[in-house]
């Protein structure tokens, strides 16, 4: 399996659509400060179910759609699409290719997505359990975490060997 | 069960005293479990000893030294446990210039089996990129993405 | 006493705001009381906007953003108390180039009133500095030290 | 009053004593990872009267001794001396050069002197009560720090304050 695309939508700072294409290998990331690099990776996050908005470091559900700048205003809906290739049947699910959709409105409804087919957050969860990519698998590493990796209490790397096992 | 935890313990083990010796051409590690004959609920040590210094405390490394230390670990649970990506956000950011080319060269023999998706500000980890994305603040606030494939 | 504590509240608000529209060129910051009628127990709010961008929570601003507005905050300290010294290790890890230069000129102008001691692996920071002092591990995992004399 | 002087004598990875003299204006460490930058940070922390041993990166007291190496075998002592240059009386002390040494041997004994004049630790944390260079007045900040200045829940936003004031 991999990462095929990725299309955000309103997500965060991304106001106006962005699509990234990705191939083997390695995907490097750059720009300046606040440009919006950490945000993506938090799209990936949300998108594959994350719940706590503390760790997208927000602090509200509404705090992912676009809040406005002083010369635009903000936008009623965010939505983030990834596309998976799995060919070689990594998720449980009879597809070739995999695409999930998350959208969050302003009124605090909710759409999720499994091929463009209407599912629950917990489906979408489900999908992902035991693949590593799971809040513990440490599959997604946040700016600033990588000396918190060394400092966890015991019971923290209990979880991480268990995870990983 | 405890024996699957003691099979995932060795391999874990093996996978970070090979790459720890990588990243850090030389020195020592280990993940110790202060409780062998409880593998259900021991706690588990880590171990790091830089090349040539003596073995002391995590807590006595440098920040550089932590952020390799850190990411020997991290690469080791890929290897007992492939995911199919990895999102890297700014992990090289303590490292000095010798040991971030070091970092460069093995994330890219990691990148064979496994995508990378890094963010960093560092020229060596840009380098290795088989496609670069430029994230920009654009007008009114709003980013936007320039794409630069490298390979 | 609650009059001094007020007196101290409107300087280091006052001085927050100048720094932070240095180091942002422009934006907007505050120091917030959540409690204004009961300043001996009230809790601290920190503001900040950088330029163009809508107020949110802190938590939501970048790293290099975060960098930013505490060194606002910590200078805005020091001209509220000034210290003799100041040691910093590191400070200026997450911020790109161009914020790099801003906070290395700010720096040089407080530099005037007050001795800085500066932990660094960044470019700028080190061309501001007017002694440079290079630490080595040497043989025997023991610190050598090589003075330089800028200015 | 300025820095005038900083050695160090078997502290922590400095087992051949080192002299850093200090200008007016902007002194930077430099150098690569692991190389002792931060331990002269600790050096400075510590002869100032720091009791934190955790605060200094350690576990128990004789962690700022020389603890050998795979080419040397581990000191007996650590020494750092500061000396600070006090003509306009910002120490209450009348001295117009001030040296503080602090000393601790591996039998966990430990030395305090003001210019060579033996004390107790609380002399030296003393001399620089509410000079702003104790603990939580912000004047040395650690590797990894400047984040946590933000994160600071309430009560410790308060008494940053009350440092100030
Ligand atoms: N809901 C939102 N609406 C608009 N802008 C937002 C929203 N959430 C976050 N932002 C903005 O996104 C910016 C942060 O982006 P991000 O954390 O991705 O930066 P970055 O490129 O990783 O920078 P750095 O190199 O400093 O880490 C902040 O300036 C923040 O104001
Ligand atoms: N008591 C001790 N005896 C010998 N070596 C020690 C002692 N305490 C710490 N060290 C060594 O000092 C080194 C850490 O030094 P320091 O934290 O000053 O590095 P640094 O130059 O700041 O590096 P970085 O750029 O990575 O932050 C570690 O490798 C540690 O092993
Ligand atoms: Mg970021
Ligand atoms: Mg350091």
């Amino acid at each position: 399996m991999r990462l095929k695309r990725l299309e955000l939508i309103g997500f965060k700072s991304f106001a106006n659509k962005v699509t990234l294409e990705f191939d083997e290998g390695i995907t490097a990331i750059v720009g300046p400060n606040g440009s919006g690099k950490s945000n993506i990776s938090d799209a990936v996050r949300w998108v594959l179910g994350e719940q706590s908005i503390k760790s997208l470091r927000g602090s509200k559900l509404e705090d992912v759609i676009f809040a406005g700048s002083d010369g635009k205003k903000p936008l009623g809906m965010a939505e983030v699409q990834l596309t998976l290739e799995n060919s070689d049947g990594f998720l449980p699910i009879d597809y070739n290719e995999v695409t999930i959709t998350r959208r969050v409105y302003r009124s605090g409804e909710s759409d999720f997505l499994i091929n463009k087919t209407p599912c629950r957050l917990k489906d979408i969860q489900d999908l992902f359990t035991d693949t590593g990519l799971g809040r513990e698998g440490y599959a997604i590493i946040g700016q600033g975490q990588i000396d918190a990796i060394l400092s966890t209490n015991p019971e923290e790397r209990r979880s991480l060997f268990e995870e990983t096992a | 069960s405890a024996e699957r935890f003691m099979e995932t313990y060795e391999q874990l083990r093996a996978e970070f005293k090979l790459v720890f010796g990588e990243l850090f051409e030389g020195g020592a590690a280990d993940i110790i479990l202060v409780d062998p004959e409880d593998p259900l609920n021991t706690g588990i040590e880590i171990i790091a000893q830089p090349p040539g210094k003596k073995l002391q405390n995590l807590a006595l490394l440098s920040g550089g030294e932590r952020s390799l230390t850190a990411i020997a670990l991290l690469l080791a649970i890929r290897r007992v446990k492939p995911t199919p990506f990895c999102i890297l956000d700014e992990v090289d950011a303590a490292l000095d210039e010798a040991n971030l080319e070091r970092f460069a060269d093995i994330l890219q023999g990691f990148a064979k089996t496994t995508q990378f998706l890094i963010i960093t500000h560092r020229q060596a980890t840009m380098e290795k990129a088989d496609r670069l994305y430029g994230v920009t603040m654009g007008e009114s606030a709003t980013s936007q993405l320039i794409s630069v494939k490298l390979s």
